[in-house]
C-alpha cells in the first residue's frame, strides 16, 4: 500500500528523456509544505540496507522507502515543531539516521531523527546548539560544524556510535574568519578544508586538530562555496561555486569554476570554469557536486548539470508544469539525481 | 597550470604542513 493518510507516493515509470536524465518516480507529498530540503539514506528493517529518500518541509521530515524501481511508500515522519528545518545534513556512512538542521533565520540547533529498535518509536535528539555557520557530514561517522560566539568561532567533530549516540567531540584549531562551508579531501584520509567570510580556503590537519594552511580564493569571485576537493600530483583541487560571481565576456556566468592550490606556496590557478552554453541565461542558486558530476538549480527555474572531467554542460532540465526548481541533490549511492520544487514535489531522475 | 604559476610542488605537501604548523 503505497497510500498514507497525508502523504503519497506518485510513480511514474516513463521514458521521459531530458538530455542523459531520464525520470524515474516523482514524490508528492500532499501536505501541500514548501520542501526545504531532500536526500538520501541508508536505512535497514530487517538486515537488508535500503537506500530511502528523505524529505524536508519547514515542520517535518519523512522517510520515503523504495518498493520497486519506480514506488515508494513514507515510512515514518517525524514532527518538528519548536524551530523550522533549515537543512538535512547527511551522514555518508551512518545507518538508520537523519540528520537535520534547524533554526529561524540561521542553524541554531542539530537534531538526530531514528527510530528506537526497541519498539519502533520516533527519537529525536539535540546534538548541539549555538550560532551555527556551517555543518557537513564527514565519513567514519562524524559531523563537523562551525559555530560562531561574539568573540570567538567554534569548529567542532561529532563522532557518532552505530546506534546514533554521539560519543565523542572534538575541537579544531578556528581561523579567525567564520567558515561558511565545509568539503573533505579526497586521495588524503586526515584532511579538511573549508571556505571562509573573506573568500579563503582553510586547509586542517583532522587528526591533531590543526588549522595548517590559509588560500586566498581571489576579489573576482566573492562569497565561494567549497563542494568538494582531492589532492592529486602535490596539487590542491576545490570545485567552488560562486553565488555572486559577476559575468566576464572570456568565462561567462560561470556556476563552478575548479582551482588547483598549491597548498606549500599558497598560489593558485584556474583549471575550469563552469558556465552554461550559449544562450542560455540564469546565474547558480544552489547546488552539489558529486564525484565527477556538479549540478544546480539557476535563477531561471532550470537545473543544469555538467561533467568536471570534459568541463561540459551535460544536460539542462527546464522547470516543470507545476513551478520552477528550487532543490537538487545526488543520491548517496548511484547517480541519481533528486530535483525539488516549492510545492513538495521532489523527481528522481537516473543520470547516465 | 605549471609548476612556475604555483611554485615548487610536495608531493608530501598535507605532512610537511602538519609538521611546520603550530600543535
Amino acid at each position: 500500500n503505497t497510500m498514507m493518510p497525508d502523504h503519497m507516493a506518485v510513480s511514474w515509470s516513463g521514458s521521459l528523456r531530458e538530455g542523459s536524465l531520464r525520470l524515474v518516480s516523482k514524490l508528492k507529498d500532499l501536505s501541500g509544505s514548501c520542501a526545504v530540503d531532500v536526500s538520501t539514506v541508508w536505512w535497514e528493517e530487517s538486515g537488508c540496507p535500503e537506500l530511502c529518500v528523505v524529505t524536508a518541509c519547514e515542520t517535518s521530515v519523512s522517510l520515503w522507502k523504495p518498493l520497486s524501481s519506480d514506488q515508494w511508500r513514507n515510512m515514518c515522519t517525524w514532527h518538528l515543531t519548536e524551530k523550522p528545518v533549515i537543512q538535512i545534513v547527511p551522514l555518508p556512512d551512518v545507518h538508520n539516521l537523519v540528520c537535520a538542521a534547524l533554526g529561524d533565520l540561521e542553524i541554531g540547533e542539530l537534531r538526530v531523527l531514528l527510530c528506537s529498535s526497541e519498539d519502533s518509536s520516533l527519537k529525536q535528539s539535540v546534538v548541539k546548539t549555538g550560532n551555527i555557520k556551517a555543518v557537513l557530514g564527514l565519513k567514519d561517522r562524524r559531523l563537523v560544524s562551525s559555530s560562531r560566539t561574539f568573540q570567538e568561532q567554534q569548529v567542532e567533530i561529532i563522532s557518532f556510535l552505530e546506534t546514533g549516540r554521539n560519543n565523542k567531540r572534538k575541537t579544531l584549531m578556528a581561523p579567525k574568519e567564520t567558515v561558511l562551508a565545509f568539503a573533505e579531501v579526497e586521495g588524503i584520509r586526515d584532511a579538511l578544508i573549508g571556505t571562509t567570510t573573506v573568500n579563503s580556503v582553510v586547509v586542517w590537519n583532522l587528526k591533531t586538530g590543526q588549522l595548517l594552511k590559509k588560500m586566498h580564493v581571489g576579489y573576482s569571485y566573492p562569497a565561494s562555496v567549497c563542494h568538494r576537493a582531492y589532492s592529486d600530483s602535490g596539487l590542491l583541487f576545490v570545485v567552488l561555486s560562486h553565488p555572486h560571481a559577476k559575468e566576464s565576456e572570456s568565462c561567462g556566468n560561470p556556476a563552478f569554476r575548479v582551482i588547483a592550490f598549491n597548498p606549500k606556496t599558497g598560489r593558485s590557478a584556474g583549471v575550469m570554469f563552469l558556465s552554461l552554453p550559449p544562450g542560455h541565461t540564469g546565474r547558480y542558486l544552489e547546488g552539489e557536486v558529486k564525484d565527477a558530476s556538479a549540478a544546480a538549480v539557476l535563477t531561471s527555474g532550470t537545473i543544469a548539470v555538467w561533467d568536471l572531467l570534459l568541463g561540459d554542460c551535460a544536460t539542462l532540465l527546464p522547470p516543470e508544469s507545476g513551478g520552477p526548481w528550487s532543490l537538487v541533490r545526488w543520491s548517496a549511492r548511484d547517480s541519481y539525481l533528486l530535483a525539488g520544487q516549492k510545492d513538495g514535489s521532489v523527481c528522481v531522475y537516473s543520470y547516465s | 597550470c605549471s609548476e612556475s604559476d604555483l611554485g615548487p610542488i610536495s608531493l608530501n605537501w598535507f605532512e610537511e604542513l602538519s609538521l611546520e604548523a603550530p600543535p
